[in-house]
């Protein structure tokens, strides 16, 4: 419940107009948006009860590892079932495939739609999002990592969450199931971040400086 | 750490 609270209201993308160039005009209005969820993801992580307590270094190592994650799962359960097979990432911001190929987002596109797909066949409720958006963070194998024990007790303590959840609904083998959902998000997580840093380094595509620092710390 | 400023700064803000 408390990870339910903390969890912040969606945000509408700013429609960039600073080009005519359609698809670079999708990219760009796409990477404010990033920029945006990642300051407020910043600000999400620092409430997860347990993250403020590990040092700085580890705060840090977690989030340059794990953000991309974190926010595509999000992404993943906002385009469940979306008419048209669309990446819903904000109410006014879907992108269809030829969308996504036309920006060089196509592989980005196929990975996401597959893990939207599962969460759809899951069934996930929003308890299990927002625990496993905290997962994906404490599970991100930052490297290399201060304080292991803090970092492990954060892991076992989100861990505990879901399986009290899962149990409080007698659902034996829901929280291993979700766990084994974690792959297919780092999968696509990866192909995110080399997307977008194929976009600004062969097509030069300005980024902010926020979203270009975490997008570096993973390169 | 320098290169890493922006999240440092942002995580040790205490909002």
């Amino acid at each position: 419940s408390h990870l339910l609270l903390t969890e912040p209201a969606p945000l509408e993308a700013n429609q960039d107009e600073s080009t005519d160039d359609g698809s670079l005009r999708t990219v760009l209005t796409l990477c404010d948006l990033l920029n945006r969820e990642l300051l407020l993801l910043i600000g999400w992580a620092k409430q997860i009860p347990g993250f403020s307590s590990l040092s700085l270094v580890d705060q840090m190592s977690l989030l340059q590892s794990g953000w991309m994650e974190a926010l595509l799962v999000g992404v993943a359960w906002r385009s469940q079932g979306s008419a048209g097979e669309e990446l819903v990432f904000a109410d006014n911001l879907r992108l269809d495939a030829a969308q996504c190929r036309a920006a060089g987002l196509a592989e980005l596109y196929e990975a996401l739609r597959h893990l939207a797909a599962k969460y759809q066949a899951m069934e996930l409720s929003p308890e299990e999002v927002v625990t496993l958006k905290a997962m994906a963070l404490a599970n991100s194998d930052a490297e290399p990592v201060d304080c292991p024990d803090s970092v492990q007790r954060f892991q076992d303590w989100l861990h505990e969450a879901l399986q009290d959840y899962e149990s409080s609904r007698r659902e034996q083998h829901r929280a291993g199931r979700l766990l084994m959902s974690l792959p297919l998000l780092r999968q696509a997580a990866g192909r995110a971040v080399q997307a977008f840093l194929r976009l600004h380094r062969h097509r030069s595509v300005p980024l902010h400086k926020l979203l270009l620092e975490m997008l570096d710390a993973k390169a | 750490k320098e290169k890493h400023k922006i999240l440092h700064r942002l995580l040790q803000n205490s909002t």
